[in-house]
């Protein structure tokens, strides 16, 4: 997926990045300094719907040629997350211990129509 | 909100970048205080020293993979009582693993001073809760030290279950083995107990599989 221009109206993936120090979390989260924070937002207009993204083939091209051509759109589309990675964290719990953690599903790397 | 541009999934106004940048950073702690399962960020009341901190990560196993939504745990330990022989001493750790979680690895790692005179006979007890005898405690492991430096000794995770308090009371009792013509004299400390190389547990866990505690009983 494409990440958004400033004015791209169409389904892209939105990338923050978050540095603990600007939340006033660097005394408890060891590692990293921060993480991206990215989400999905734009239009998924009918001749996109179900089209995966960056993953778009010959195939999805076609049928969403057809799709866009066939007058009763199938309901709305969403721009969602289409692919996601987890996130190593090492932080002080409130004991004071150490500990080491992927929270899964963390960062989403690429967005498409539902 | 920002003139004239409108959101391209909503169509609503869009937000000024200040308005934006606040929202975001609102989105990032709660992403991240329900990632660890957290309901609110932990206060730490008395920070580790840096070089203590720096050695035990550099300890850690490299590369180590956590597994899926496991946990690895570095618990520096409180000295409660520590006797003026060479090196029995009581180690407190204050442990919250979440009750979901189940805990399959567990070593002690110890510093042993220069002072060692030879071969030292280590025994790791676990005191008993607190609500019984005070003398309750149950031998988890036995090891011998024959070097000074650092010893990751393993200990049996089934024995290190915490109290309901979340505290864990480790006792070490040690001598030297028969025939040690060089033993050190008694009151010779032989174990580094506070400071930059004070003792430290390193656990790991993972989410416990659903149902394991019938599968178990059946």
């Amino acid at each position: 997926t494409p990440s958004c221009e400033p004015e791209t109206p169409l389904c892209c993936r939105r990338d923050h990045y978050v540095d603990f120090q600007e939340l006033g979390w660097r005394d408890w989260i060891l590692q990293p300094e921060g993480y991206q924070l990215n989400y999905c937002s734009g239009q998924c207009p009918p001749h996109l719907a179900g089209s995966p993204g960056i993953a778009a083939s010959f195939h999805s091209a076609v049928f969403s040629l057809l799709k866009a051509n066939n007058p009763w759109p199938l309901g709305t589309s969403c721009c969602v997350p289409t692919a996601r990675r987890p996130l190593s964290l090492l932080y002080l719990d409130r004991d004071g211990n150490v500990v080491k953690t992927d929270v899964p599903d963390m960062v989403v790397e690429a967005c498409g129509c539902s | 909100q920002r003139a004239g541009s409108v959101c391209p999934s909503c169509g609503g106004p869009t937000l000024a970048p200040q308005a934006e940048r606040a929202l975001v950073l609102e989105l990032a702690k709660q992403q991240i205080l329900k990632g660890l399962h957290l309901t609110g960020r932990p206060i730490i009341t008395h920070p580790l020293p840096q070089a203590a901190l720096t050695r035990a990560l550099r300890r850690l196993q490299r590369g180590s993979v956590v597994p899926a939504n496991g946990e690895q745990v570095i618990s520096f330990a409180a000295i409660t009582d520590f006797s003026a022989s060479t090196c029995s001493s009581t180690l407190t750790f204050y442990l919250s693993t979440p009750r979901s979680h189940h805990l399959y690895h567990a070593r002690l790692w110890l510093h042993v001073l220069p002072t060692l005179p030879g071969t030292l006979s280590l025994r790791i007890f676990r005191w008993g809760p607190r609500r019984r005898r005070r003398g309750s405690h149950v031998l988890l492991a036995e090891h011998q030290l024959t070097a000074p430096g650092w010893h990751a000794l393993t200990l049996p995770s089934s024995g290190l279950r915490h109290e309901e308090s979340g505290v864990l009371r480790l006792q070490l009792d040690c001598r030297p083995l028969e025939g040690n013509s060089t033993a050190a004299p008694q009151t010779q400390q032989l174990l580094d107990t506070a400071g930059e190389q004070r003792p430290f547990l390193e656990l790991k866990t993972r989410p416990k599989e659903p149902g394991a505690g019938r599968a178990r009983r059946r």
